[in-house]
């Protein structure tokens, strides 16, 4: 369905974009 | 307990998830934090996801006929959208200055808004899903209110060709949707009730086809073979109103209840 895969993508999308900040905190921590 | 009710879902969006939980732990560990590197081009990534999963969720809307799917789906869309906008001002924030403490909070308030639209958006989906195989299971009952009406052999034959399908149909969708659900309990339920329909099902036509031959030889066995064939009747739509309950049932009722 096309509705799991645009799902997938934002979920991927966020995953990265939330990883990415908080690489950037655990260099504090 | 598991927290998202299929596996799908849960394959979705548990690394998600996991993602938004560290960010939230670090957010309180550190409060004031370390600069943020730029994450305009990562917003970007998903702003341009939550564009296609607003128009795919928009087409499935217009495409179906579901009317709580066509209720349920706008507002977890929105809840979506209005998230992305969150992160993009974040990032435009945290471009300005690096070290700033909204811009954090926005981006875990957006990060959160993605994450439960998009469960939101993902439980109407299975919801309606789940409708569909429903609407199989109701049918199923319908066949089976009709076998009071199948006195003769040509009856019967005709009876077994419409139920066949239709019976066939819903033990397929009741078997994948089980294999689908993150519950062991009710996975173990709707097994249960698909073996005991499976079981049942040749033991009722060989019940209506007794009692057919009962009701042309006349004589008094034949309000037992009547007796025989509702009994069965009445135990398979049991069984199908069981899987039916089952099916709507998520892991938050049973939370409930706790």
């Amino acid at each position: 369905e096309q509705i799991l895969e645009a799902a997938k993508s934002i979920a991927a999308a966020t995953a990265a974009l939330v990883k990415s900040a908080s690489a950037a905190q655990r260099e504090l921590v | 307990m598991p927290v998202f009710h299929t596996k799908t879902i849960e394959g979705i969006l548990e690394p998600v998830a996991l993602q938004v939980s560290k960010l939230v732990i670090l957010h309180e560990e550190a409060e004031d934090g370390n600069a943020m590197p730029d994450l305009s081009y990562a917003v970007h990534v998903v702003k341009n996801a939550v564009d296609n999963l607003v128009k795919v969720g928009y087409d499935t809307i217009n495409n179906s006929d579901d009317q709580l799917l066509k209720q349920d789906m706008p507002p977890a869309l929105q809840r979506v959208e209005e998230a992305s906008l969150y992160l993009i001002q974040a990032s435009d924030m945290l471009r300005a200055d690096p070290f700033s403490a909204p811009a954090r909070k926005k981006l875990i308030e957006g990060s959160r808004g993605i994450l439960g639209g998009t469960s939101a958006l993902l439980l109407a989906f299975d919801e309606s899903e789940v409708r569909k195989i429903l609407r199989i299971c109701k049918s199923v009952l319908e066949y089976l209110a009709i076998t009071e009406v199948v006195d003769s052999m040509d009856d019967l034959v005709t009876f077994v060709k419409n139920l066949s399908p239709v019976i066939t149909r819903m033990t397929k969708e009741v078997d994948s949707r089980e294999k689908e659900l993150t519950h062991q309990v009710h996975r173990e339920m709707l097994q249960r009730s698909l073996e005991q329909v499976k079981q049942l099902t040749p033991i009722l036509i060989s019940g209506i086809k007794i009692y057919v031959i009962s009701k042309q030889a006349g004589g008094p066995a034949v309000q037992d073979a009547q007796d025989n064939r509702d009994y069965t009747v009445q135990k398979v739509s049991n069984e199908i109103h069981e899987i039916i309950r089952v099916l709507q049932l998520t892991t938050y009722d049973e939370d409930e209840w706790d």
